[in-house]
């Protein structure tokens, strides 16, 4: 599972059976007492009810593979739109693609352009009744001088069946044989240098601080470029072995983590070539599943010519079961610009798994809808070894969203 | 020997929750998602709104929810657009 907080928005996206919309409240709660964010459905922040009113909102999912064995409201799409339809005003649900095969559900909220409904004056109001849901206005666009996001486009590839050769990567066993290995390897190659490096399992020019907890970062920073085999750092750093028991190299889940995206490909999806700055945060589970979030801190040029630092990310989530298998990848990266096209990075990410069945969505702002972007969409209607089954285009006020689904031939 | 941009992400660890993890029960592979926006964009936050808006809130703020997701932070990958949390689950 993955969370990404940006300043004026927030993605939450989680796996099995966790429950992601008991935490809507809270979030809503954060966002107006921790960040100030206006509140339209209670007199005061103080109320416990309070919650801030959000400018739009998305919820989509695939559908389950096992749905019985979900939580409420998970269980089935109804029931979750039943609960979002409680909390908020003026959601619309989707069903994308075919009812009896793989399909992809949307809910979304719309800006509006005046306050929904309208504030009632303060004397007339009555105390709400306690109650578990309670429905909470949308959009307020008149509330925010801005104009939407550019470049808003939100890119999500869902893969089943995965061929079980490309799977077994994403299995412990196999991953801490392959550091194994590379340890081995480096190790040998250091001796043979006179270097203290016991060797690139990283690959990573992060900077890792090890921590008892998230919020406490204490002083055991270390650089794992330092593991790299740079000849320039040769000899000017502490040796590995003082920071990190060499033996968790091998069993730590975000050290494998990152064996698994180096060996898989996945590092290269944004290479550092066209993305200098792109770091990936990624964990190997144990028996076997896999995580990775990206960051790619790239220039952006806004419509008015200026060039801002975007928010982009990526998120990869593997689950590589035989009865359950399945991997997803979702990226804000808008496809060109000087960076990758669209068609590039599915191709990329659909050979690393190889899967059997997968769908991609393209959800993008219209603003952001030129030409250039256009022609990368068209461009991946076709990928070698794969029939396409469904396109499907939903037109909404403001985006405009790209259903394809494909098979293996 | 490491120099970085002003930006360069930084990734921090939580060894607590990241050495109990066991994915054997795991079954369900496809996940939910779910996008909250509170501005049109980071540079139209209103007025009243902390300046970083919802990357003002600290790390430990988000536990609790997360709790009520069943899902617990295993590292948290931060730079100055958007921070990134690696999570159980």
């Amino acid at each position: 599972s993955s969370m990404f907080v940006f300043p004026h928005k927030l993605i939450l996206k989680t796996c099995g059976t966790t429950t992601l919309l008991w935490g809507l409240r809270s979030l809503l709660r954060i966002a107006a007492v921790e960040a100030g964010f206006p509140v339209h459905n209670t007199p005061s922040v103080d109320d416990e009810r309070a919650a801030a009113t959000p400018y739009r909102v998305f919820y989509s999912r695939k559908n389950f593979l096992y749905p019985e064995k979900q939580p409420t409201p998970h269980r089935s799409w109804l029931h979750e739109v039943k609960f979002l339809d409680e909390t908020f005003e003026g959601g619309s649900a989707y069903m994308v693609g075919k009812m009896n095969g793989d399909h992809w559900y949307l809910y979304i909220t719309s800006p509006e352009t005046t306050l929904t409904p309208p504030r009632t004056p303060d004397e007339e109001r009555t105390p709400m009744k306690p109650s578990r849901h309670f429905r909470i206005p949308t959009g307020l666009a008149s509330a925010f001088n801005g104009v939407p996001e550019s470049s808003d486009e939100t890119l999500e590839i869902l893969m089943t069946d995965l061929d079980p050769e490309n799977a077994k990567k994403f299995y412990l066993e196999h991953v801490s044989a392959v550091a194994s290995a590379r340890l081995s390897s480096q190790a040998q190659e250091a001796r043979d240098n006179s270097v203290h490096s016991l060797g690139d399992l990283a690959g990573s020019t992060a900077t890792i601080r090890t921590a008892s907890t998230a919020e406490s970062v204490v002083d055991e920073t270390f650089d794992v470029s330092s593991l790299g085999s740079d000849s320039d750092n040769h000899g000017s750093y502490t040796p590995v072995s003082e920071q990190l028991d060499p033996a968790s190299l091998t069993t730590e889940g975000h050290a494998l983590g990152t064996v698994v995206s180096d060996n898989c490909g996945l590092s290269d999806v944004y290479p550092t070539s066209k993305y200098p700055d792109a770091k990936i945060d990624a964990y190997m589970f144990s028996p076997c599943g896999f995580s990775a979030n990206g960051i790619i801190p790239a220039p952006q040029k806004q419509e008015n010519d200026t060039v801002t630092k975007a928010g982009h990310y990526f998120t990869v989530h593997v689950t590589p079961e035989p009865h359950c298998s399945y991997a997803s990848f979702e990226t804000n990266v808008p496809g060109g610009q000087n960076g990758r096209e669209t068609s590039e990075v599915i191709e990329h990410v659909v050979g690393i798994f190889k899967p059997g069945h997968f769908s991609v969505t393209l959800f993008e702002a219209k603003a952001a809808n030129d030409v250039a972007t256009g022609a990368a969409r068209k461009r991946f209607d076709s990928l070698a070894g794969y029939r396409r089954i469904d396109r499907i285009v939903h037109d909404f006020d403001d985006y405009e969203l790209v259903f394809r689904y494909y098979e293996r031939e | 020997p490491f120099s970085s941009s002003e930006d360069t992400p930084q990734l921090t660890i939580n060894h607590d929750v990241a050495a109990e993890l066991d994915s054997s029960s795991a079954f369900e592979g496809p996940e939910k998602l779910l996008e909250v926006w509170f501005a049109p964009s980071a540079e139209s936050l209103p007025s009243g709104v902390k300046p970083d808006g919802l990357k003002s809130v600290a790390a430990d703020i988000w536990v609790p929810m997360l709790d009520e997701v069943h899902c617990k932070v295993l590292s948290v990958l931060k730079s100055e657009r958007v921070d990134a949390y690696l999570l159980s689950e």
